[in-house]
């Protein structure tokens, strides 16, 4: 495993990890998206069924427990804690979540590596997870503030999109045979759409105001 | 029905 790619996993643990830290030990979740934490959830449980089919190593292994483990644990936190749920900017967070589930799933069926069931929701996953911040933005945009909880989780997520691209062209000139277009493809649109946040986020930074992204 | 491509990424 190179530098990139297990940079690129710490930094998506810490993700998960720090956001649900912080939910259990301040009880609030203001300005983060249910939707988008519902549709984690959904893109580890579809990514990681072969959890009961093929072992690769118990670094995988461990990993694929913690990130399905604390992505629930938020999804709990946030429907089901009593003083959390109060702290949910429910009517802000409007984003129609499930319609992005159905094109993933279409798009699964007709682009995929192989036409199995482990192989179209392993599709599914990355196109669902390339999308899945959608409604956090969307919510930032509504709320128009940025505070430390949401600034660091997504700043984190973007860091680690970018050692997962940084470790995809490590792979790609180190081995032979490693190509995935699809892993790549929903990879890069995924990180498109961080970088979009990133460019609004550093020049309300820069200027010291707080964020306000284009209606 | 096992996995055949070698997905050894989180």
């Amino acid at each position: 495993m190179n530098m990139f790619r297990f940079l690129g996993d710490m930094t998506h643990l810490f993700s998960v990890l720090v956001l649900l830290l912080k939910i259990h030990t301040i009880k609030s979740c203001a300005g983060i998206s249910l939707k988008t934490q519902e549709l984690y959830a959904i893109v580890f449980a579809t990514r990681y069924l072969d959890l009961f089919t093929d072992y690769i190593s118990l670094y995988n292994t461990v990993m694929k427990l913690v990130y399905l483990g604390s992505s629930l644990s938020i999804v709990w936190y946030m429907r089901r804690h009593k003083l959390v749920r109060r702290s949910y900017d429910k009517d802000q967070d409007t984003f129609r979540h499930h319609f992005l589930i159905l094109p993933c799933l279409i798009l699964a069926l007709l682009i995929n590596e192989k036409f199995t069931f482990m192989e179209v929701m392993w599709a599914f996953s990355l196109y669902l997870e390339a999308v899945a911040i959608l409604p956090q933005l969307v919510l930032l945009q509504r709320t128009r503030n940025i505070d430390n909880l949401t600034g660091q989780y997504v700043f984190l997520l973007g860091a680690y999109r970018s050692f997962y691209i940084l470790n995809w062209i490590y792979r790609y000139f180190t081995e032979v045979h490693y190509v995935h277009w699809i892993t790549w493809i929903s990879g890069l649109v995924q990180t498109l759409l961080y970088g979009d946040f990133f460019y609004y986020y550093f020049h309300s930074w820069k200027n010291n105001e707080k964020l306000q992204l284009p209606a | 029905e096992g996995r055949d491509l070698n997905h050894d990424e989180l």
